[in-house]
């Protein structure tokens, strides 16, 4: 089993995707469920996260075409060629396409959708057809593959080779290849943690924020990616995962009609799309902080109101991010506004209808709706312990 | 130059393929096979070589006889709905 010599992988850990033109076989829905449960294939037995972009320029591309379609490999009609997929690279490197004289399944008749969106995928992140017909890479398609197990023992390995092993503990990715996080260097660098202890009862968060489908967890240098429906979290220095953060976090929020994460650090921010930092950060006064305020302790987007609230020490903002102004009548005191909570708050996060505010180790559960705390649990918890 | 092949054998290795048998096999080896194209199939059985090395080649990937002749089997292989990716490029 090889994969390529020349070994073709992409030089980052977040990869986005996207669809751009699907099926008639199959509900929209249905289809952006199977290529999210394929991807997430490779993500558990990887170090590698997949965020969903709404762009037409995201990493990896998936088309559903018939015949010519714009690449020097047309498809044949129905059998045959089923789909194929480009190797990571620019521009139409890592995109899947699918050839839709098929019939697309998310069962046993036709073919499947998710066995063999799981195979491509194999290849948009460089791995080549195995001969073992127990692999996921066989080139032949079998519809008796059990949907559980895909990924066979060569399969991880040749994943785990090309983008370090799954991380029972954290590795990070440089110029010198996959190293453990108690490389000498790394740890005689300015990075002061090794490695932080997800689960120690003192846990606490400097920011927390939405960014796809994933939850991203900003503590000192330190990143944790959990994805919603995924149980293995991904970890390691901010800048392993964004280059050109260097520095903490202190605040950050997710405008999902924009599909944008803003990303705070004293008094600039950073906007990610999918996951890229977009360009130079910006100064908060574009948001119409007044000049004294220069650090932001957290932030939270109320999707149902379309505000995003920034908390500064012991009182809040609020901005109409439809209308891009400051919401008149601001700054309010928090202890006013939220009852239950007279205290700096150390990051929000906004999930169906509630705010998570995370004060030092413990997280308050406040019912935007009814306008009270209606629950309390520990940070850590959010990290699966 | 292309080593000859006696008469018998080449005969013996297209015997019983059907003109649809070749045409499926020449497709296939073109596209995962790296065979080349400016073969057409009527001249297939002066690039035999190449044609049946190749043969062998997708044999050899997926665990069959490596005859080099068209059997049923390797037909079969042929015939399976499968990934467009090449077996043998990046």
């Amino acid at each position: 089993y090889s994969h390529n010599n020349r070994v073709n992988r992409w030089n980052k850990n977040v990869i986005t995707y996207s669809i751009g033109r699907y099926t008639s076989d199959l509900p929209h829905s249905m289809v952006d469920s199977l290529i999210e449960s394929a991807l997430s294939v490779w993500a558990r037995a990887s170090t590698l996260t997949f965020v969903r972009s709404r762009t037409q320029r995201a990493d990896i591309m998936v088309e559903f075409a018939t015949f010519e379609h714009g690449d020097a490999y047309p498809f044949d009609g129905s059998k045959g060629t089923l789909a194929h997929a480009f190797g990571p690279g620019e521009g139409i490197g890592g995109d899947a396409h699918f050839d839709d004289d098929e019939t697309w399944t998310a069962g046993s008749k036709g073919f499947n959708l998710y066995l063999v969106a799981a195979h491509e995928f194999g290849h948009s992140l460089g791995l080549r057809h195995s001969q073992n017909p127990e692999s996921l890479m066989y080139p032949t398609y079998k519809s008796s593959r059990s949907s559980h197990n895909l990924l066979s023992k060569e399969d991880i390995a040749i994943i785990n080779s090309l983008y370090g092993p799954k991380n029972s503990q954290p590795y990070y990715y440089s110029r010198y290849g996959w190293n453990p996080l108690y490389n000498p260097w790394f740890l005689g660098s300015h990075f002061p943690l090794m490695m932080q202890n997800k689960c120690s009862a003192d846990l606490s968060f400097d920011a927390v924020s939405t960014l796809g489908d994933a939850t991203f967890f900003f503590k000192d240098k330190y990143l944790w990616i959990k994805h919603n429906q995924q149980y293995d979290i991904k970890e390691g220095p901010i800048n392993n995962f964004m280059p050109k953060i260097e520095s903490k976090i202190d605040a950050a929020f997710w405008v999902p009609r924009r599909s944008t994460a803003y990303l705070i650090h004293e008094s600039i921010y950073w906007t990610v799309k999918g996951s890229i930092v977009k360009g130079k950060p910006k100064p908060i006064s574009n948001f119409g902080f007044p000049p004294w305020v220069q650090e932001i302790d957290a932030a939270v987007h109320i999707v149902k109101t379309g505000r995003t609230l920034f908390f500064i020490h012991d009182i809040y903002y609020s901005y109409n991010e439809n209308r891009r102004v400051m919401d008149a009548g601001y700054p309010q005191y928090i202890s006013d506004d939220f009852q239950g909570l007279n205290t700096t708050i150390d990051a929000a996060v906004y999930k169906d209808g509630f705010i998570y505010f995370f004060v030092g180790p413990q997280v308050y559960k406040y019912d935007y709706t009814q306008k009270q705390v209606v629950g309390t649990e520990k940070a850590n918890t959010w990290l699966g312990c | 130059a292309p080593t000859s092949i006696p008469e018998e054998e080449v005969t013996a290795l297209l015997t019983g393929q059907t003109q649809e048998d070749l045409k499926l096999a020449t497709e296939y080896l073109r596209h995962y096979y790296n065979l080349k194209k400016e073969q057409p199939l009527a001249r297939i059985k002066r690039n035999l070589p190449s044609f049946t090395s190749k043969v062998k080649d997708m044999q050899s990937f997926f665990g069959l006889n490596t005859t080099g002749s068209l059997d049923s089997e390797t037909l079969e292989v042929m015939s399976t709905p499968r990934c467009g990716v090449s077996d043998v490029e990046d």
